[in-house]
């Protein structure tokens, strides 16, 4: 059955859901059968993906607020191969309120997604930049989780609470098997000594932890966005779509 | 009295912690005084101004939530001579829960807030990268509002909602008063024909509404956060300084 992986980091801006897209559409490449999951109101995943929010019936909102409403229901294929998505809309703002009364509120999305399992080899959990009570089902859903970090000072500031206390909070109380798969450096900036420094100062701390893949900046990215497709066919030649095969390739030899 | 301006955009990492710390800083240098209010659980604006979230007695998080503190028991002096802040922590991300129950509950930050406007030209509140109702809350204590945003297509996805759903609910509610003092380009590249497409898109959709003040990508800003000061001072005579005072001063002759 599937591994499940959320892509969490409450700073925001850093590459959460163009890892997930991109991650997900290589792994896809590598034949790997991988359900993307936008857990974020934004929907920029969604978005990204080509699909436009506004036109949906049902959206991840309805997957953990109506118990009608089942994962096969909202399920969408992509324009890659492989790659499915629970796609997401401005509606799923108004889970995290309801949600914070229910009974086991923190294993709600668990409990939906536990079918899809079966059919897939990864779930890729696209977050929010918050850590909410959303963010908090996405981590006790998932065996995994991947931090993308823009290599800038506030991201490293907001880095040790989300791993001391966030992911080690839902470790000892709710998800004993979740681990950290790695942070990303994303956005990476080598002519830069800034980024630089960030970075020796992340791989200190958290030595093998840090994936060896590193994703530059390019403006590559930004154009997939508005195109709804993944570097992988925007671009398939491209250092940028090469990087993201270079992690998925060490992510499979981490597992 | 202060004008009190929000800076929102539910989008992450688009600038909006950027221009709080340095059109404060720029506004001061004008001799205004200014009080910059982190309304985010994440104090970036706390960090960036060079104080640590985690040795501080009080924050914003007890201003809205506890009634005997007033802004005036949390309020810090920064390095820079008629700028002061409202220092926030990690314990606000409880507030949201914490006021859903409130009576009246968009109206918590106003009410606090108000006792200061007398002894100030601004109030600019950092929101954190959503819409819940800790942004409402800021919406509805302001006469204006800044909306930071990179010329990138999954921000531009997300101003239509912001504009015509969010801020205008507010408008209609709640704060008949609040209008949109600019939508700001920021980190751009000039080099890419995507940033320059965006722009364009905006310009056309927004017209007058956005500020002519356009604020280019440079590591400088980076570099500030880490020092705990503004570009003001880090860089005095730097292209990055000069852009937050020409939108200082776009600002004060649109008021
Ligand atoms: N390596 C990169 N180089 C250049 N631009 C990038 C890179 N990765 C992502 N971007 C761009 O940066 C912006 C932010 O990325 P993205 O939306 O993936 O971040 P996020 O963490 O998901 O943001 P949010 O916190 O709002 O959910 C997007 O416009 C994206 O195209
Ligand atoms: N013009 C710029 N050029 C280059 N880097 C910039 C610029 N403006 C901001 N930055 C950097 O980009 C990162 C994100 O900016 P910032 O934190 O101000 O965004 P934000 O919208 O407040 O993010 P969040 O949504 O997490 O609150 C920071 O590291 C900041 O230093
Ligand atoms: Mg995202
Ligand atoms: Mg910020």
């Amino acid at each position: 059955p599937a591994r499940v992986i959320a892509i969490v980091n409450q700073k925001g801006g850093v590459g959460k859901t163009t890892t997930a897209i991109n991650l997900g559409a290589t792994l896809a490449e590598l034949g790997r059968k991988v359900l993307l999951v936008d857990f974020d109101p934004q929907a920029s995943l969604t978005i990204g993906l080509g699909i436009d929010p506004l036109a949906l019936d049902a959206s991840t909102y309805d997957l953990v607020i109506d118990p009608e409403t089942t994962a096969e229901d909202i399920r969408l294929k992509t324009s890659v191969a492989g790659l499915d998505l629970l796609p997401s809309d401005i509606s799923l703002s108004g889970a995290e309120i309801q949600l914070v009364t229910e009974v086991a509120r923190e294993t709600t999305l668990q409990r939906v997604l536990d079918p899809m399992r079966p059919e897939y080899d990864f779930i890729l959990i696209d977050c929010q930049p918050s850590l909410g009570l959303l963010t908090v089902n996405a981590l006790t859903a998932s065996d995994g989780v991947i931090i993308p970090l823009e290599c800038e000072y506030f991201a490293l500031r907001g880095l040790g609470f989300l791993v001391d206390k966030t992911i080690r909070t839902v470790q000892q109380r709710i998800n004993p098997k979740l681990r950290i798969e790695g942070i990303l450096a994303t956005m990476f900036d080598m002519r830069t000594l800034h980024a630089r420094e960030i970075l020796e100062e992340v791989v200190e701390r958290f030595g093998e932890t840090v994936f060896h893949t590193i994703i530059s900046r390019t403006v590559r990215f930004p154009e997939t966005n508005k195109l709804g497709e993944p570097i992988t066919t925007y671009a398939p030649s491209s250092l940028a779509a090469e990087a993201y095969r270079q992690l998925a390739r060490e992510l499979l030899a981490r597992l």
